[in-house]
């Protein structure tokens, strides 16, 4: 839960490989950002599915988007925060419709 | 701000009134029972101020229709909290009532007095879960106190525009209050920082 403990992950982004990335994802899948994971994902390949789930953790946390895990999100990451999931909710900010 | 599936909100006959109370086996004893329900009693006060809806501390903790209780690691609810820091606390949304604090962190009222490092603020903690139990989810404004992150040491109590219209869209807007009053606090918040 350190800083220290995430800088391998720096500036990961899609295709890479990084030992651990398997227990962030469980991270992402614990605050909402990724389903259940069958028996063949949640590996540490940083996938097209990870890279959504990074992307919509950056929008919903107003950080950067930038798709990698840069030091904004890692820092957020390791941030104490609360339990409740950030994605089972509906109706963020105002919504636009066109007359 | 943003709302929980469905836009669950408390289903009362005006004038609402909540009751809480505080679980007798599930606390902390490093801070005194009266200072935590003072903490509680200002959390409450500040969403209080901003809508139609009143709350009322009871004794009797089944009857409650808010439960609050320090709890460690797997606490049955299948949120189990993590020890110190990570997750901090979480509380259900309406009408569940169940508002649950990782029992495992350096709990704090006063910086001054509390010099762990890994100290966390109850109220600014006290006041984000309200929110969740009044049916407000995460913000995106990283100023408002329904943002889900907040760092050790720090406290985040006022609450800000996005806060309060978010719940006032659930429950309407407290006769007394005025956002003037709000944009008061928050400048004289930024003149203080």
């Amino acid at each position: 839960t350190t800083w220290h403990g995430f800088t391998r992950f720096l500036d990961a982004g899609k295709g890479s490989q990084v030992s651990g990335m398997s227990e962030l994802k469980e991270y992402f899948n614990r605050f909402g950002y990724l389903p259940i994971p069958d028996e063949n994902n949640f590996t540490d390949i940083f996938d097209k599915q990870f890279e959504s789930a990074v992307i919509a953790y950056q929008t919903n946390l107003g950080l950067p988007v930038t798709g990698l895990l840069d030091s904004d999100t890692i820092s957020m990451i390791v941030s104490p925060r609360c339990g409740v999931s950030d994605t089972k909710t509906h109706g963020t900010t105002f919504q636009a419709t066109k007359h | 701000f943003s709302y929980f599936y469905g836009k669950p909100r408390w289903g009362r006959q005006a004038p609402v009134m909540l009751t809480y109370a505080f679980s007798q086996n599930n606390m902390i004893d490093y801070i005194s029972l009266n200072d935590i329900k003072k903490v509680f009693k200002r959390a409450f006060s500040r969403w209080a101020q901003v809508i139609p809806v009143s709350f009322k501390e009871i004794e009797d903790y089944p009857s409650a229709d808010i439960r609050i209780g320090f709890y460690y690691r797997d606490h049955g609810d299948g949120q189990p909290f993590d020890g110190v820091l990570g997750v901090l606390a979480h509380a259900f949304s309406p009408e569940n009532g169940r508002f649950h604090l990782d029992a495992s962190e350096t709990w704090a009222l006063d910086f001054e007095t509390v010099k762990s490092r890994v100290a966390v603020d109850l109220e600014s903690v006290a006041t984000h879960e309200i929110g969740h139990v009044l049916g407000l989810a995460h913000s995106s404004v990283k100023e408002a106190v329904m943002y889900p992150s907040l760092s050790p040491r720090s406290k985040k109590v006022d609450l800000k525009i996005d806060d309060v219209n978010g719940v006032q869209a659930l429950y309407g807007s407290n006769p007394n209050f005025t956002f003037s009053s709000l944009l008061a606090s928050e400048n004289s918040f930024n003149k203080g920082s």
